[in-house]
């Protein structure tokens, strides 16, 4: 696990895996959706960080600590927490 | 809990399995629905929803296994942190929803996550969406988007968080006035066709619930008690105690209520008449009234039951019955090329192949050579040390094993037998008389469990364990593989093998018959033995 841990840890992996995370499960919305998107802050990323740690019930710290680590690293359903996209199909 | 407020406008809802095809994965499509049949229960169980599934892309919910980009905006990512997805309703009439599980993930139908990601959890939790149900925050929540293990296993009770929330969408269940139906998932409510005729022909999709004059409607059961009623789907009666007449149609009767007439629990017509069942019984038989099962001595072709089938030629066997166990002081292991088998089942995804009282097992990688065969007591340390041979085994879909020797059943959960057993076989509804069973099997075609012995053989119904009342019926309904087997069972391929003596049929399930009326030598398909035998079968040896 600690292995995991580090590997996760890398910094320039982290990154960019931590926008992903966050645009896809509704914390942060995504470039396409709001033109912001691209012109992202240190402070809104940690605001969607808080955001997702108060829903997911660990310590709202904004940072990347490693419970939180360990949480993006937990198998999860697909579908976003915040409903900033649209996830409705129609089949038929 | 969260919603979003669109939900289903009825309560009766429908499902159906879209993949079918598991090999990449190890997962049967029998288990799968199984699976989602439990997870379905778990919402079923506090809400005013049912579930019926049907074999039909219109659906009411849809489920499919996908790998990576699918073509829905939400791409899956190999093994790891996205397990699945689902939509939620539309509130339209005749608009499905998707459930996608990604297919790259180590699935186990186990019920528990001991062996990889436990598709009944992911299940429960991905049909709160379909329901309208979004992601919860509260922790231990089915709805918690994040995956942690769930207590029980099947049995699992539904949290409070999602109880409610379920509940604030379709109410509660009033038990006082409506009795629960079982549901049970290897028994699909089929949607017939009907043809109506205006100005143009369409088809229409209904499901069968037509009132029948034979069958009174019952405003209080619209799913029809009686098991050869067409409204009831399942083809049993849901209340067990149940003492309405039973009175089998009689094969001359042209009605034909079910989807295909290659299955052999369908009601007998003309083709598939078999002079073992008597369609005049009445009600008032027993399961213990059903005549003894006896041993034949062995013959070299056997009569065929009616014009349609084969006689059947039967590789030597130096054993004819085993009703009395043999004692085996210092007798040394089977031959592996060159012996018949007692036993043959999938056990954990594994081939395990039993004759007296060794085993062997073939996993991926094929026999496994070393230390193999190995005696029984070796892994299973909880049957008794003169253990001589097993009857019959099969994986239930609950994942215990169950072993018959004799009149006598075990039940393992694992390696380690389950307190209170052997039980005898009679617990299972089998008659007094009989005295061993011959082989066991879920079946692939519909995911039922069969038992068979001498000549005759049963549906066994998992969700009450017991025998279906219908039964037994004679084995000539399992055309070409003729009586007394000696094992059965369903491999990785989804195909149904007979075993009896030292050959085995490939039997074809669609057209119930096998594939190759002379045996196949088991040796070299099985066991890798060196062939030598002509290319097929004894009779060129």
């Amino acid at each position: 696990a600690s292995a995991k841990l580090g590997r996760i840890a890398k910094r320039e992996v982290l990154d960019e895996n931590l926008n992903v995370y966050l645009t896809r499960f509704g914390y942060m919305p995504s470039a396409t959706d709001d033109a912001v998107g691209a012109l992202r802050t240190e402070e809104s990323v940690r605001n969607a960080i808080k955001e997702m740690q108060e829903f997911a019930g660990i310590p709202a710290t904004g940072k990347l600590d490693d419970r939180t680590i360990k949480l993006m690293n937990t198998p999860r359903c697909g579908l976003p927490d915040k409903s900033r996209q649209t996830s409705g199909r129609r089949k038929r | 809990y969260s919603v979003r407020h669109i939900k289903w406008h009825r309560t009766d809802l429908t499902w159906s399995l879209r993949t079918t095809q598991f090999q990449d994965q190890n997962l049967r499509s029998y288990d799968v629905r199984y699976v989602i049949s439990k997870a379905l229960d778990v919402w079923s169980k506090h809400s005013k929803l049912t579930f019926a599934e049907v074999d039909s892309d219109r659906a009411d919910i849809l489920i499919y296994f996908h790998r990576k980009d699918h073509g829905d905006n939400f791409p899956f990512d190999g093994r790891g942190i996205i397990l699945a997805h689902a939509f939620f309703p539309t509130g339209q009439e005749g608009v499905s929803v998707d459930v996608h599980f990604d297919a790259d993930e180590n699935w186990t139908t186990s019920g528990s996550s001991d062996l990889g990601t436990n598709l009944f959890m992911v299940a429960a939790h991905e049909i709160g969406h379909s329901l309208g149900l979004s992601h919860s925050n509260v922790e231990g929540a089915l709805m918690y988007p994040w995956y942690t293990e769930m207590k029980n296993g099947f049995e699992y009770e539904l949290p409070e968080d999602d109880r409610l929330g379920i509940q604030s969408l379709y109410g509660a269940r009033d038990e006082k006035k409506r009795e629960r139906i079982p549901h049970y998932p290897h028994q699909p409510t089929y949607y017939r066709p009907t043809t109506t005729t205006t100005t143009t022909t369409t088809t229409t999709m209904r499901p069968v619930t037509r009132p029948h004059h034979k069958y009174p409607y019952d405003p209080r059961n619209p799913y029809g008690k009686h098991p050869h009623d067409p409204r009831n789907p399942y083809g049993y009666y849901p209340n067990r105690s149940d003492k309405s007449p039973q009175k089998p149609m009689h094969p001359s009767k042209k009605h034909h209520y079910y989807p295909t007439g290659s299955n052999p629990d369908h009601k007998p017509d003309k083709k598939h008449y078999t002079p073992g069942y008597d369609p005049n019984r009445k009600s008032t038989a027993t399961r213990q009234d059903y005549p003894l099962v006896t041993k034949r001595p062995y013959t070299k072709t056997v009569k065929p039951h009616h014009r349609n089938q084969p006689h059947v030629t039967h590789i030597p066997t130096e054993r004819t019955t085993r009703y009395v166990p043999k004692e085996y002081p210092g007798e040394p292991p089977p031959d592996t090329c060159d012996t018949s088998y007692d036993a043959i089942a999938v056990i954990r995804k594994e081939l395990f192949i039993f004759k007296d009282r060794y085993f062997w097992r073939i996993g991926d990688n094929g026999l496994v050579e070393k230390n193999y065969p190995a005696e029984i007591t070796r892994l299973w340390k909880d049957f008794p040390k003169n253990l001589t041979h097993i009857d019959a085994v099969y994986e239930r879909p609950d994942g215990h094993i169950a072993f018959f020797i004799g009149d006598k059943y075990y039940l393992f959960a694992g390696l380690r037998v389950v307190p209170g057993y052997p039980k005898p076989i009679t617990d299972l509804g089998l008659p007094v008389s009989l005295k061993k069973i011959d082989g066991a099997m879920v079946w692939g075609h519909n995911g039922q469990t069969y038992f068979y012995s001498g000549d005759m053989y049963w549906r066994f119904d998992e969700s009450v364990q017991k025998v279906e009342l219908d039964y037994p019926r004679n084995m000539a309904m399992w055309n070409g593989v003729g009586t007394d087997i000696d094992a059965v069972f369903q491999w990785k391929d989804g195909r149904t093998y007979f075993f009896k003596g030292k050959g085995f049929w490939k039997f074809n399930d669609q057209r119930m018959s096998v594939e190759h009326v002379e045996q196949k030598p088991s040796g070299p398909f099985w066991m890798g033995c060196k062939q030598n035998y002509e290319e097929n079968g004894l009779n060129q040896k």
